[in-house]
């Protein structure tokens, strides 16, 4: 922090000052030049995803802490060496679907709902899911001045997929900033490309072990659906759902507890 | 009491033995990494090093370090870097020759690939436990996704993403494949 971010004279509450739209979804950004953030070093990011929206995997390079105001939905989060416990066999869903050929193996996946507070270290690659009926509300901390970020304050979005660049540039077309020019926090979050686009598709074809065509869709150069995008079939991923937890568990309740060991 | 703690700690520790990799691919490199649980004292100083050895043309990455910021130096032969930032920008493609320097910055993704000659180097990561998180390979990001979300996010059939997920079986130093051997001939 430099010396006079916190010699505050007087505070006011703020609304978000900007918005970037997606495919399903939208982003609200408020001021990262506010004072009142300076001083905390902290930013704030509102995101509402679309029944079926994915907000596509990226890694921040601050620890997040977010809450759900509005409808439920589940989360993916990478971290290295974790070992991939979420699996479906390819037998025991044979034997269920009648031979389709389906398995998938990856880590853990939470679910959330509302009320519910989520916390995602920094660095760390995770994506969000809208699996409800009505839209997905996060209101989004970002704690860019804390230890774990050795970059600057401002926080940086690595996306993984997707190509928010190009869709950043749609929206200069549409729409001005309230201040005629872009708030550097939201630059930095939803003005960013895939990672992928800067490595050379050979070497990416030769680290996956996978053909150029292959390689090259990581690139996702003509992709115009932004950082949250529509599943149009719903998500299928390997999860414990409320749900069918619930029901079990009503089920041994039913039951009476003489099975227990 | 300061002489039975603080002044009796470990200060050294030799990162050159191969026989003690904690990476080790016959095929690509091995990799010898120093941090606060093999010498304590580097939790004080909040670094820690590697010392990478990668053979001709083999390949490591992509990956990001996900707490810290990497200072890497070639000590021997050479390689091709790639460094990526949040904005999907080569900042760097370039040979790194013997004795240059490359700063990674916390989180720039970057893939290293050996020259004819391979390539060791020692890095300085600026904390004690430095961990990296690969994109590609067994323990890789990717890996760790469902196929489903790989199908919509890159918009590829359910074939390509489960080969994006397995097509490569090693972990974090890659043996060098057919392109490779390619653009020697």
């Amino acid at each position: 922090q430099q010396k006079n971010e916190c010699q505050i004279q007087r505070i006011d509450a703020v609304e978000p000052r900007q918005r970037v739209e997606s495919e399903a979804g939208f982003t609200e950004f408020f001021d990262t030049n506010d004072q009142q953030f300076q001083c905390a070093g902290v930013e704030v990011i509102r995101h509402q995803i679309e029944p079926q929206g994915l907000l596509l995997p990226s890694y921040v390079n601050a620890p997040i802490l977010f809450y759900v105001e509005q409808g439920k939905g589940f989360q993916g989060m990478t971290l290295p060496g974790c070992p991939e416990t979420y699996e479906v066999s390819q037998q025991q869903f044979q034997g269920r679907k009648g031979g389709q050929s389906f398995q998938d193996r990856h880590q853990k996946i939470q679910e959330f709902r509302q009320g519910d507070v989520v916390a995602i270290p920094a660095g760390a690659a995770h994506w969000i899911y809208n699996n409800g009926q009505d839209d997905l509300v996060l209101i989004v901390l970002l704690d860019s001045t804390n230890f774990a970020n050795q970059l600057d304050q401002n926080h940086r979005r690595f996306f993984l997929a997707g190509n928010p660049q190009q869709e950043q540039k749609q929206q200069q077309g549409r729409q001005q900033s309230p201040r005629g020019t872009r708030q550097q926090g939201q630059s930095l979050e939803a003005g960013s490309n895939n990672i992928f686009q800067g490595f050379d598709v050979d070497v990416l074809a030769e680290a996956f072990n996978v053909d150029r065509e292959t390689a090259e869709m990581l690139r996702c150069e003509d992709d115009r659906r932004g950082h949250i995008v529509r599943v149009e079939r719903g998500l299928k991923v390997v999860s414990p759902s409320m749900s069918r937890e619930e029901q079990w568990q009503g089920q041994q309740g039913g039951r009476g507890r003489g099975q227990d060991n | 009491g300061f002489e039975e703690t603080i002044c009796s700690m470990k200060v050294r520790a030799n990162i050159d033995d191969y026989t003690q990799a904690d990476v080790y691919n016959p095929q690509a490199g091995h990799c010898n990494h120093l941090n606060s649980f093999k010498l304590p004292i580097l939790r004080l100083l909040q670094l820690s090093a590697e010392r990478g050895v990668l053979y001709r043309n083999a390949i490591m990455g992509p990956y990001w370090t996900m707490n810290a910021h990497n200072i890497i130096y070639v000590t021997k032969g050479n390689m091709r870097m790639q460094i990526v930032n949040d904005e999907g920008q080569a900042v760097f493609d370039d040979q790194i020759q013997e004795r240059q320097l490359v700063v990674v910055p916390q989180n720039f993704a970057v893939v290293k690939q050996a020259g004819e000659q391979g390539c060791r180097w020692i890095s300085f990561r600026t904390n004690d436990n430095a961990m990296i998180n690969t994109l590609a390979g067994q323990t890789s990001a990717i890996r760790a996704l469902p196929v489903d979300v790989l199908t919509n996010a890159y918009q590829i059939p359910r074939e390509e993403a489960q080969k994006l997920k397995y097509s490569r079986e090693e972990t974090v130093m890659f043996s060098p494949g057919s392109f490779s051997s390619r653009g020697r001939a």
